[in-house]
């Protein structure tokens, strides 16, 4: 039991510090044990350092450098015990447009290993994807699923459409 | 084992039925505020087994029910329904398909199938134990829960590794 | 004292209800007195349907239906009692472009009444503002501001720049 | 009375002194995640009389003093400084501009001066009394708050009344 879960932390310890360095170019991140001397109650801590800052405290993060930590946690966690999917509604809401593309080809490379669900309102992560679907509601308080081409034109058709109210 | 499609009956605002067909690597769903794409990952969550109403936005299960609109009536039962591709076998099931129902009614009542005939919760958590699939754990990220999993205490984070073990 | 609360009450709940309207287009919402007949201790409810939907629950509100909602209160008050500015931090980060479009050319009418501080990462709010500044950490770990001019050129550079790391 | 000037000296990641100058009506400030935006938030909230390190993300006051890069050493203090244009004598003194500074030292000593002269945080209070400044209420969203506005309990929001009263 314990066993196992050290195991599995061992695993899932190496590939977060890999995956954060990847998402930001760089830094340091790990995950400590709280009490390594007692693997059968032992917490899990986060420490986080972004390429070129001095601090330690994960609060002292901003929005973006938190999303993109626990985004590096999540993948980590993929490449140790896949899930057959994931579905991420709007994690990319916090990121700037280049950590938006820079995550979208991220994900494009675990495609192999599971399937992505994504919810985005940012367009530098429709244009990375394999299938592009607009939900609508036409009539109101109705929702309809529609198949849009992955081409800009489509897509910026979708996001600007609106049914005309008074 | 691969997703291939969800359908919505009567799920929240996908009053009609409506398959979302998910047989690529990757797929985005785009769309205005309030058009209905956080309820595909409720759906989701759902139909996996999510006991808690409140983690769905609502107050009991049955209000996941299309509540109807300014020209629609209400219904009276919600399903969500998955299609899963078992053609490597990987669920232990016979056929090629295997499909993972949910319904609820008005009044509370819901049931699970699985391959169209009724079942527990318990048979469903059964047939996914290996998969690493189940409504708990970090496959499905919530909107604005992002977070919230860095935030975790330390506790919290440890049980997610016991999950993955 | 109880006089205040409830002149208060009245002009802002007139204003939130106008204010929803404009902002969704339609639909309706309002603030509710959870106990009318206690003016001394009463909570303040808020309920609130867009446009063609039939729901009342606030939790099932959409994240950019309840943004919007919450931007309409905070406006309600500054129509009644101004504060000289406001900063707000990412609040588009949940809207979807048109409505950050729309809330971009909103805010446009209030810098009459007080100063806004605003800061985002959507290119559709850069473009409605007066002054434009861009924060970067050229030097490692070191904030500098800069003053940038309100065109797309400028914008784009300042998006897309990051420090050549390894 | 209307903001001109926001100064930052030390403050969170701006170890070089910086002014942002507020001389108009919509002032958008933007750049990459991680480059100090919310912090200038933070200044605003902090020199206004934030009492909670929390709400600034640290644990104790002094974690708003510059802490050193890979590049640069710590710093030992840290100040805010707000500039307002006092010509229409809205504000309780003379003088056409009147400045609200707050600092602290590395030891969680800190100071609140009005126009330069030392006083305490009660001056200032009741110095922007009457025009609907504070660090509380509802002119400083933060990042992520706007959701929490909505879900605030009835009496939270009957206070957000009271102090618009
Ligand atoms: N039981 C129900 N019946 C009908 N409509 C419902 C029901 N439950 C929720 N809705 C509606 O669904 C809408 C919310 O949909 P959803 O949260 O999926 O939006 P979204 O596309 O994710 O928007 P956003 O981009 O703002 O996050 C709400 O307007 C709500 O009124
Ligand atoms: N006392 C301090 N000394 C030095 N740097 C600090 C200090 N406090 C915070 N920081 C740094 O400031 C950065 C966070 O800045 P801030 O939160 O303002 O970013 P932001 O521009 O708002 O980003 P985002 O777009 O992701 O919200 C963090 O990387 C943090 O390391
Ligand atoms: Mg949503
Ligand atoms: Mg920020």
């Amino acid at each position: 039991m314990a066993d196992l879960f050290a195991n599995t932390f061992i695993k899932v310890k190496k590939e977060f510090s890999q995956i954060f360095r990847e998402l930001f170019s760089g830094g340091r991140a790990e995950l400590i044990l709280s009490e390594p001397d007692d693997l059968l109650k032992t917490g899990v801590n986060i420490n986080a350092q972004p390429p070129g800052k001095n601090l330690k405290s994960l609060s002292l993060l901003s929005g973006g450098e938190r999303a993109l930590t626990a985004i590096a946690l999540v993948f980590a966690f993929l490449k140790v015990k896949p899930s057959p999917f994931y579905v991420l509604d709007e994690i990319d809401a916090p990121l700037d447009d280049v950590n938006v593309t820079r995550f979208a080809k991220f994900i494009r490379r675990y495609g192999e290993i599971a399937q992505f669900i994504i919810i985005t309102h940012r367009r530098y992560m429709m244009t990375e994807v394999d299938t592009l679907y607009g939900v609508t509601m036409s009539e109101s308080g109705v929702s309809r699923l529609l198949s849009l081409e992955l081409n800009e034109k489509q897509i910026e058709e979708h996001i600007t459409a609106r049914k005309e109210t008074g | 084992i691969f997703l291939k499609k969800i359908r919505l009956k009567g799920f929240k605002s996908f009053a009609k039925k409506t398959d979302v067909e998910i047989n690529t690597n990757i797929t985005a769903i785009v769309g205005p505020n309030g058009s209905g794409k956080s309820n595909i990952v409720d759906a989701v969550r759902w139909v996996l087994g999510e006991q808690s109403a409140r983690t769905l936005r609502g107050s009991r299960m049955a209000d996941v029910i299309f509540a109807g609109s300014s020209e629609r009536k209400q219904l009276h039962e919600a399903s969500v329904t998955l299609f899963f591709d078992n053609t490597e076998n990987k669920l232990a099931l016979d056929g090629d398909e295997v499909t993972i129902t949910r319904k609820v009614d008005e009044d509370g009542r819901g049931d699970y199938l699985i391959n169209g005939a009724s079942c527990r919760l318990k048979d469903i958590e059964m047939l996914l134990m290996d998969t690493g699939l189940g409504s708990d754990g970090y496959a499905i990220v919530g909107q604005g829960k992002i977070d919230s999993i860095i935030h975790s205490k330390p506790d919290k984070l440890r049980e997610l590794f016991e999950e993955a073990a």
